[in-house]
């Protein structure tokens, strides 16, 4: 995959059942991060995993002054990466118990 | 400065949290 210093990881287990779940974003390099942010190297948030779409996360974060606009892409396809993943465990999960 | 910062957006909350420690140290 390609390098975008960030990082989405579960920051609560997945019970496979609930559409809002607690994810958390690292951030490998804080200059990524503006102003006051600086300093830090994550960001937990919950995330609905039927109404939501990551870009809109991603546009919120910068919106919020997070973020630069010119990394909503990078901050997008980070949170989408993660959410395929889960949601593809999920449905592994489900026909495994058909 | 090692606090938590909560940034609200409509509804949503982000909570900020700085770095850890450890990687301070390595930079």
């Amino acid at each position: 995959a390609e390098d975008t210093g960030l990082r989405v990881e579960l920051a609560e287990e997945d019970d496979g059942k609930k559409s809002s779940i607690a994810l958390k974003l690292w951030i490998e390099d804080p200059r990524k991060l503006k102003g006051k942010y600086r300093e830090s190297g994550a960001i937990e948030f919950t995330f609905d995993l039927e109404k939501e779409v990551p870009e809109g996360v991603a546009q919120e974060m910068v919106e919020s002054g997070l973020f630069q606009e010119s990394d909503v892409k990078a901050v997008g396809k980070s949170i989408r990466d993660r959410v395929s993943l889960i949601r593809w465990r999920r449905e592994r999960a489900m026909s495994a118990e058909e | 400065s090692a606090i938590a910062q909560v940034v609200h957006s409509a509804g949503r909350r982000f909570i900020v949290s700085p770095v850890p420690e450890s990687r301070l140290r390595e930079q």
